[in-house]
């Protein structure tokens, strides 16, 4: 099973 | 003082259609250099990127930069009042809450003024690394469309593969499963009807199509496409605004537990 990942696990705040 | 004038209105009101699915409220930044928005959608899953350079409006007044939080959907209402044709300005002063929209018909006959309460929109910003892809592909954004709603109607997930034969769409569901495949084809008349694949490796990633099928309400703002992949990497499905910028749309893969 694939989960969704999201936007925030692969760019940084700032 | 902010002013910002575009001859081609309509031009306005498709970036907006272009994001009022997947965002709700966000704010525009404005500075010298131009107009930008970053937002995410409510399930941190998309990004969409904006940017409008101030060169390609044909006025483009910013003393002070701002950020004005707007909910997307009442600007496409209200751009809904303006004119395909119509002259839009939009007008804020340096420290209101509001910003006001002016329609003018290209006859000058018709002068309209909506004005709309600013919001306060508390929103990360996130910093987009510069990457190298390992497959970029450009194709016709109506393709890319129709490609997207059409394995819709079998599945719920597409897995997006590059290789040296082509890219290849698949998807599975209850009622089956289907494979499109684009090869490279760079021999029709129009730059604009080709695909073109830069490969550096294969890659294969899983996408939800719901996201991909948003991102192509912003199909009537370009006739073509670029959808950039990485192995370890959001893709990217970019349409440029003719001489103006680009609108960018960033999706998380779903990956392997």
């Amino acid at each position: 099973v694939r989960q969704q990942s999201q936007i925030t696990s692969f760019f940084s705040l700032g | 003082m902010l002013e910002l004038r575009l001859l081609q209105g309509g031009l306005l009101k498709k970036v907006l259609e272009a994001m009022r699915e997947l965002v709700t409220d966000a704010n525009f930044d404005c500075s010298r250099s131009g107009c930008s928005l970053q937002a995410m959608d409510s399930s941190h899953v998309a990004l969409v990127a904006l940017l409008l350079r101030s060169d390609g409006f044909d006025h483009f007044r910013c003393d002070r930069n701002r950020s004005m939080g707007m909910n997307l959907n009442h600007v496409a209402k209200l751009l809904r009042c303006a004119g395909n044709d119509d002259i839009v300005t939009l007008k804020a002063d340096d420290d209101g809450d509001t910003v006001t929209f002016m329609f003018e018909s290209p006859k000058q006959d018709k002068i309209a003024d909506f004005e709309m309460k600013l919001m306060d929109i508390q929103s990360e910003h996130l910093g987009i690394p510069e990457a190298e892809y390992q497959a970029i592909v450009k194709m016709p954004s109506q393709e890319f469309a129709r490609i997207c709603r059409d394995l819709s109607t079998i599945g719920d997930t597409v897995v997006i593969s590059v290789t040296k034969e082509g890219v290849k769409f698949s998807t599975k569901g209850d009622i089956g499963s289907a494979n499109i495949v684009c090869r490279q084809n760079t021999t029709v008349d129009k730059p604009e009807e080709s695909t073109v694949i830069e490969m550096k490796d294969p890659v294969s990633l899983t996408f939800a199509l719901r996201y991909l099928i948003s991102f192509t309400k912003a199909t009537p703002l370009s006739n073509t496409v670029t959808v950039s992949m990485s192995s370890d990497l959001p893709m990217v499905v970019e349409y440029k605004i003719a001489d103006m910028g680009y609108i960018r749309y960033y999706l998380a893969p779903k990956i392997d537990e």
